[in-house]
Formats: C-alpha cells, sequence, structure tokens
C-alpha cells in the first residue's frame, strides 16, 4: 500500500518506519526541516511541507496514495489536514486524537480510525502492573484478556502442564520460542529461559503467580 | 495495591483512573494546579507537587507505597521524580520515556518497566493499518500476531467453521459475545453483530478477508 504519513512525532515516526519495514511504500511529512533529517536516512521518501497546505500535499501525490495518517497533536492542523485528505480524496483517513474530543470531533468529520496512544497506553498499562511477568496485554472483554509472560528463571525446566490450574479461568493457548509460535503446546515441554508463554483468562486469575 | 501517578499528561490522567477503577488506592499528583482540579472529581486521591521535590513526595505518603510510576514527558523532572522514588524506597519503580535514550538511561538507572506509549501505538497500528477490521492486535513474535476482529455485516448469520481456512495459519481462538469469552467455540455457532473473533495466525494471513 501506499501510505502518507503526516506529522512525525514519536508516534508518526514508528508509524512510517514500521510501515517501511513490512514493505509499504511510505511518503511521510513534517514542516520540521530538523525533523524531517534525522528521520530522512531510516526512510525512503520523506518531505518537508505544511501540512494544512492542499497544493504543497497535492505536489506531493498525495492524491494517489491508498491510506493517509495524520500523526500531529494540534488540533487545528489534524482537523485541517483531514479536511484536505478528503478533498484529496485518499479512500482511507486515519488520526491521532489528542483528546476524547477531539476524537470525537475527527470521526464525525469520517476519520475511519482514531488512535489515541497515550490513552490507550494508559490503559494496557493499568492491566500491565497488576502482571509482574508479563510483557505484554490485550484486553478482550472488561475483564478478560491475553498475556504475553516471560517466566522467571525458577521455571526454567518445569513443565507446562504444571502450570495448568483446574480452579482458575486461565489456559496457556502458546508458546513462542526462537520467534516460532506453538499453538497449543505439549503439556509435556519443559520451559526454556526466553520462551514466551501466552495466557488468557480472566484478569485477577492472570494475577495468579506462575 | 497503592500506587503513585507522577505527571498527569494522557497517559498518567488514563493509568491512574483506570487503575483506580481496578480498585486500586491512586495517588495521582502533578504540579499544575488546573491540571489537578479537572481530575480531581473523577479520583479519590490527587495532590498538587513538585514530584522533583523529594521532600514534598516523602510528606504526601509516597514512601508508603508498592508502585511509583513516573509519567511525565520532560527528562529531567522525570529522571529526578524517578531517583526521588528511590529514595523513598519505593520497591516498585516504572516510568514513561520520551525517547530510545531516555528509555536506555531509565532502566540504567533500575527502572523496572519503561513504557513508550506513542511509539509503542505506532508499531501496533502499522500492524492495525493492514488489518480493516481489526479492533485491536497483539504482536506475538516478528510475524505472527493475535488479532481482535468486529465482523462485517456480511458475515452475520455465517456459521463459524465457514471461516476456516486449512490452506492457512489463521485460526480462530476464541468468540466475544455479550461480554462472555468462549475458547475454541463451537463451529457451528453462527456469527452475530457485536461479536468479536479472536484469530492468531502469521500476520500475512491475518489480512486475509474474513
Ligand atoms: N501544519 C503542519 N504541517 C506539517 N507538520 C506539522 C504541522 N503541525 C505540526 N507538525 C508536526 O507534527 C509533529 C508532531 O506534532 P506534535 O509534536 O505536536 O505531536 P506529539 O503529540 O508530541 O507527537 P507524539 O506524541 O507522537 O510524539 C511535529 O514534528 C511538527 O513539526
Ligand atoms: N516537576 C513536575 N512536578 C509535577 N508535575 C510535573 C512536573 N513536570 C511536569 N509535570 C506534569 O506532567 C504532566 C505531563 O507532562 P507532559 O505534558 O510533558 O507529558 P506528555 O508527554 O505530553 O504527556 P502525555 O503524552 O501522556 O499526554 C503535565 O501535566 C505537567 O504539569
Amino acid at each position: 500500500m501506499q501510505i502518507a504519513v503526516l506529522g512525525l512525532g514519536r508516534f508518526g515516526i514508528q508509524l512510517a518506519t514500521s510501515l517501511e519495514e513490512e514493505g509499504h511504500e511510505v511518503l511521510a511529512i513534517d514542516a520540521n526541516e530538523t525533523v524531517v533529517q534525522n528521520i530522512a536516512p531510516r526512510l525512503t521518501k520523506t518531505a518537508i511541507a505544511d501540512i494544512t497546505d492542499e497544493q504543497a500535499l497535492r505536489d506531493l501525490g498525495v492524491a494517489n496514495m491508498d491510506v493517509g495518517v495524520v500523526s500531529t497533536a494540534v488540533i487545528e492542523a489534524n482537523v485541517l489536514a483531514v479536511m484536505n485528505l478528503q478533498l484529496l480524496e485518499v479512500p482511507t483517513i486515519y488520526a491521532k486524537a489528542q483528546s476524547s474530543r477531539h476524537a470525537t470531533m475527527l470521526s464525525r468529520i469520517g476519520v475511519q480510525r482514531v488512535i489515541e496512544p497515550e490513552k490507550e497506553g494508559g490503559l494496557r498499562f493499568a492491566h500491565l502492573i497488576r502482571l509482574p511477568h508479563a510483557k505484554d496485554y490485550l484486553s478482550l472483554s472488561r475483564d478478560y484478556g491475553i498475556a504475553i509472560y516471560e517466566p522467571p528463571p525458577r521455571l526454567y525446566g518445569v513443565s507446562l502442564e504444571q502450570l495448568d490450574d483446574d480452579g482458575s479461568t486461565r489456559r496457556l493457548l502458546m508458546l513462542v520460542r526462537d520467534n516460532e509460535v506453538h499453538v497449543n503446546p505439549v503439556r509435556s515441554e519443559t520451559i526454556k529461559a526466553a520462551d514466551l508463554l501466552i495466557f488468557a483468562g480472566e484478569d485477577d486469575d492472570l494475577t495468579e503467580t506462575l
């Protein structure tokens, strides 16, 4: 896909570099020359432009792109940039919001996905705080989720079946070893350092010590 | 747990409110009076203080807390606040970083977990961009993940077994309906609006249209 990233704060920079690593064609735009110079070595196509300037975006070929992501925080520039993408008829438009009010406004003007990384990070970390060995967490419902665990050293060499607990909703879904994912791993398998254990369960059960 | 949140930006505010909703005792601190006044109605314990002032934190009882989270962006205040938490012997210290260099610095001075919400959000959204119906995504390895799908209307009434594809690594792990999670759901079950489908698979297979 051809994707324009408008605004290169921390979110925009990570998004642009990850998308390019995944094989997409990325055009990364920012008005700040220093910002663009710093990231230019890591990206194929960058440009210094004001994203509130429709003609500037047109000159850069943004009208031909599949997706536009507006990733500046400043509300006025952000909303004007969204409107420019619509004028350029970019079919898919996503934007970062800096508050719930801003998020609602963006949805109303037709942004298909609104991202609030700080808010989502705060929600996710509130779950992670209760899971000392968890590396990451995905919420599935109000009180149920998936947690990725790095096993503590005392579990090395312990078999997976010793982790099972019939009284608990916690279930081992997968084992990740050497970047390979094993779904419903064999219970006699023993845990190694650098393994990742993927559990699903009610949040309270996920907090149980392994 | 008793948790002190130092710095009430978007991340800190969401973290403090989510932790309190989960039943923890939260003390939310910021130097900016307006910020604290705005959030005070939503939280039990808030305080106006400079987190770089060790005595101020001591007076607030932070030394008795289980966890301290430093969630300001400004590097100097952030690092000084971490050091204060260490002087107050708070056993578990987490902090938000605003760059990889800042993150490395924090790990070196003993912060047990470093959070970079904008960077993590950028990584996650780079995956989500390729998954039009996905609501959220969790990366398990370099090219394998778990995606939460909201089924499009054309799938309402379709049975789950029609989603299976033996040529693909994509597998349906769970169905979420009415806030209840069903692991390995019965394949004859039919999809309803408001269901969530939880798939695991290689990223390329997750992009296949349902
Ligand atoms: N009109 C504009 N045209 C182009 N770039 C812009 C414009 N307005 C702001 N930017 C750029 O957007 C970038 C990100 O904006 P800002 O720093 O406000 O967001 P942020 O919320 O701090 O980002 P993040 O949280 O992702 O780090 C900055 O590099 C800035 O130069
Ligand atoms: N020394 C300090 N003592 C107390 N609070 C502080 C101090 N320094 C900064 N803060 C507070 O930290 C809060 C968040 O800081 P800042 O806005 O720099 O972070 P941010 O990265 O924009 O946050 P977010 O991305 O989570 O919205 C602000 O409300 C600010 O008042």
